[in-house]
């Protein structure tokens, strides 16, 4: 994934199964960031990982008020990878099972 | 340790807590 200066992790262990799955999001280079960066720590929040779309998060986390809206697509960008990997890793788990 | 919480209108919620202790020393 590419080094938006915004970090994406898990917050809990994933079991592969459940579909919603809580997420921790923090600024480790603020300078990558157009808009002005408010140090707000790590935001944790619960993500669908089958019927959500990580930029809708990323718009709601602008409108919370944690970001600027010209970071709103370097956020939802973040969320998108980490996502991604996530799914990956669970297609490979059921394969790696079949 | 601080933490806080946002609700969005759509309610989502986001919790804030410090920036995870490992990532802090890798900066």
């Amino acid at each position: 994934a590419e080094d938006t200066g915004v970090r994406v992790e898990l917050a809990e262990e994933d079991d592969g199964k459940k579909p919603s799955i809580a997420l921790k999001l923090w600024v480790e280079d603020h300078k990558k960031l157009k808009g002005k960066y408010k140090e707000s720590g790590a935001i944790e929040f619960t993500f669908d990982l089958e019927k959500e779309i990580p930029e809708n998060v990323a718009q709601e986390m602008v409108e919370s008020g944690f970001f600027h809206e010209s970071d709103a697509k370097t956020v939802g960008k973040s969320i998108r990878d980490r996502v991604a990997l996530i799914k990956w890793r669970r297609e490979r788990t059921v394969s790696a099972a079949l | 340790c601080a933490t806080a919480q946002v609700v969005h209108s759509a309610g989502r919620r986001f919790i804030v807590s410090p920036v995870p202790e490992a990532r802090l020393k890798e900066q």
